[in-house]
């Protein structure tokens, strides 16, 4: 029965989707059966890892559109312990009517079923917003990582996604967890990121990551080249931090 | 006549808040009368100038649900040139109910009606989805300005914008103008930035602006002391890039 993780933080380019992309490849690379799901209309995760619009068989909108099963709009990557479902979105049309569709709540919950017993680990990528298909990935998780870069915005941000998951856990997913708070591209001994540190540790303590994700070039090189940072320069330091993330999830999955 | 400026791009953390502040604040030292409005229920435009919801008399929330007059949602600012309504978003429940009004796209070009000839310059900050509020902020505006970090989304996020505004120019406004791509947080010599500037070069030269603006420390300090770079440290490069920018954008509006 995989674990379902939602990266989800209602703030831009925090680094959700290098984090989803990075961690999912991170738990292929320990031999998790993973399968990374693409929620955002933009289609950041799936350009990431280099399916292109001509490279997707069916994707999340065929399949909540009832045009494919979930099955179909699985592909495999480069990785053999890791699957990806893109999105599929082609024309404003297309996301419009998806965004329309994420309004039932429980779609993406009800379409995994099928399918949770083929993965050990689920990584869903959510858009900057807290409605439609970030609803969805949030009633159908088991746990939610924040991605948070340093900044004014952060501690308000993360506020925001707690009372928001106060609303989930009433409405529609009474158990959902918090997986932890995942500081991205960290600069330290910045007066920014001392401040922010100050901010989420004082409220937050319990709910930090061990591991750090350091602001490092390579992470934002392998996007370009459709590959995980892993794949594209296996030893730098955002490679070396998401495996040192994915054995922290790992073990602290095996305590629960 | 105010010209009405978006600040939009449909990709999270490209720098849209800290343009349309500081652009705003710059065009204000200019002494153009300005006016900045947030158009993002997380409410970053009026926290990077201070406004927490304890000094918020009424915001863009008051206003849409017809419960206070424009005028009185209308805040100075320590720039005698520079006035901002804040959004005034308090909870999820108010997020909401503003997101459904936001469907009538047609909301804040009415309003502005009623203010228009008060200023020089109207500055609307978006959030990072092209649905909403971006529409009706997209509606109202004479122009859009599209900030972009570079990284492997740039081209496509400003592919996708320039999609929505022949859809826009198409349904609701048919003089909506490009007034630049701005790169934001500009770190010369990386592969990231020469390959998304050799992309964006090739298909949108005449749109790119002669300013850049670096990636500089004191533009996320100044956010977080509630002030524009200009008002916390005013020779500082981020801040003498947005003086220049607004230098450009004057000098581009004289001539039209
Ligand atoms: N640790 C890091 N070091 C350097 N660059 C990074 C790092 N993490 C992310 N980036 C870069 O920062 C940008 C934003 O990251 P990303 O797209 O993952 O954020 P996001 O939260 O998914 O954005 P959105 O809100 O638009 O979905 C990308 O260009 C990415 O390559
Ligand atoms: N030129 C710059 N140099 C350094 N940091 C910057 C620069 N521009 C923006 N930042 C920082 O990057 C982060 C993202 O910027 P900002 O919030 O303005 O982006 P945004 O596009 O408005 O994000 P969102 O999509 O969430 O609305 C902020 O922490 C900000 O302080
Ligand atoms: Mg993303
Ligand atoms: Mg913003």
């Amino acid at each position: 029965m995989a674990k379902i993780i939602a990266v989800a933080l209602p703030k831009g380019g925090v680094g959700k989707t290098t984090t989803a992309v990075n961690l999912a490849a991170s738990l292929a690379v320990a031999e998790q059966r993973t399968l990374l799901i693409d929620m955002d209309t933009f289609g950041a995760s799936g350009l990431s890892l280099g399916f292109t619009n001509g490279t997707i068989k069916a994707g999340l909108y065929e399949v909540f559109n009832f045009v494919a099963g979930i099955q179909s709009a699985i592909h495999k990557t480069e990785l053999s312990f890791l699957d990806i479902i893109p999105i599929n979105v082609q024309s404003l049309h297309a996301e419009e009517r998806l965004t329309r569709l994420a309004d039932n709540r429980s779609m993406l919950k009800n379409f995994l079923r099928a399918i949770v017993h083929q993965y050990d680990y689920i990584i869903l990528d959510c858009p900057p917003v807290l409605r439609g298909l970030s609803t969805n990935a949030l009633t159908a998780a088991d746990s939610v990582l924040m991605p948070v870069k340093s900044g004014h915005f952060a501690l308000d941000a993360v506020d925001k996604l707690f009372t928001y998951l106060e609303w989930i856990r009433e409405v529609a997913n009474k158990s959902l967890q918090v997986e932890g708070i995942l500081i991205t591209m960290h600069e330290p001994n910045t007066r920014v990121t001392d401040i922010t540190m100050r901010e989420l540790q004082a409220k937050y303590r319990r709910h930090m990551f061990r591991t750090f994700i350091p602001k490092n070039i390579s992470l934002g090189e392998a996007s370009f080249y459709g590959k995980a940072a892993i794949m594209y320069k296996v030893n730098s330091r955002g490679s070396v931090a998401y495996l040192t993330l994915a054995r922290e999830i790992i073990a602290h999955a095996r305590e629960e």
